[in-house]
């Protein structure tokens, strides 16, 4: 099963 | 004061056509380097960054860092007023702007217009400036047919590089398949397969927010896919002269 992660998981907020 | 012109007023529409199912509402960045935009769909999954250099403007002037806050819907409704083979001026003349003015210029038509600006509280991302294990470089066209036709199979696509070239597949409910893209060199810029594989990868995505991107491939005759193992891809359009369109998509992982 393929779950989708969110891009804030990758980038860090500004 | 605030001053871009468009010599290719069609490009900023086209720009305009390629994100508008991706985001809603967005910041447009204006300071002495050009014009910037970043911003996230609702689902937070993909990105959109936009990078428009002064010098591939006709006449750009900023004196001071704004941000305009716009609904792409209604500037997408402004632009419709305008013909493909126009110069497009945006401007606006107050520090703190409430409004963005256009000015739209063809041999025997100027016609102007102001579109309400709002403020947009938006959450920005530290897009690191990071080396990528995998860069591709392909037609735009091919990377579009492939993602929908092998989208029609699943909903998930995966893509694997190697020094040979690229694989793009699939597994659904009614089989499987793949798609191997070769490397070449061809004299035509335009059809030309590259590889630079440092490390292979092997990522899933949601081939509908490709299908999304893929409006943007009339900016450009090539897309590069970088990508580096459990990261977010960014697929770039280069707009010649002026700058680039990133487009970043988080990927999808085995649970």
């Amino acid at each position: 099963y393929l779950q989708q992660i969110p891009l804030s998981t990758f980038f860090p907020s500004r | 004061m605030f001053e871009a012109k468009f010599e290719d007023g069609g490009l900023f529409k086209k720009i305009v056509e390629a994100i508008k199912e991706l985001v809603k509402n967005v910041n447009l960045e204006a300071n002495g380097t050009g014009i910037s935009l970043q911003a996230m769909d609702t689902s937070h999954v993909a990105l959109v960054a936009l990078q428009l250099n002064e010098k591939g403007f006709k006449k750009y002037r900023c004196e001071k860092s704004l941000t305009m806050g716009l609904s792409i819907e209604n500037l997408q409704k402004i632009l419709k007023c305008s013909g493909n083979d126009d110069q497009i001026t945006l401007r606006t003349q107050d520090e703190e702007p409430t409004t963005l003015s256009f000015t739209f210029e063809s041999k025997n038509r100027i016609s102007e217009f102001q579109l309400n600006l709002m403020s947009l509280d938006q959450e920005q991302l530290g897009v690191p400036d990071t080396e990528y294990s995998s860069v591709v470089r392909m037609p735009s066209n091919e990377f579009t047919k492939i993602c929908r036709e092998l989208g029609n199979i699943n909903e998930a696509i995966g893509i694997e590089t190697s020094k040979e070239g690229i694989k793009f597949y699939v597994k659904g409910d009614i089989g499987e398949g793949q798609v191997s893209v070769k490397i070449n060199d061809t004299e035509k810029p335009e059809e030309r397969v590259e590889c630079e594989v440092d490390e292979p990868v092997n990522l899933s995505f949601a081939v509908r927010y490709f299908n999304l991107f893929n409006k943007a491939s009339a900016l450009s005759s090539q897309v590069i896919l970088s990508m580096s193992q459990d990261q977010p891809l960014v697929i770039e359009y280069i707009i010649e002269e002026m700058g680039s369109l990133k487009l970043y998509l988080a990927p999808k992982i085995n649970d």
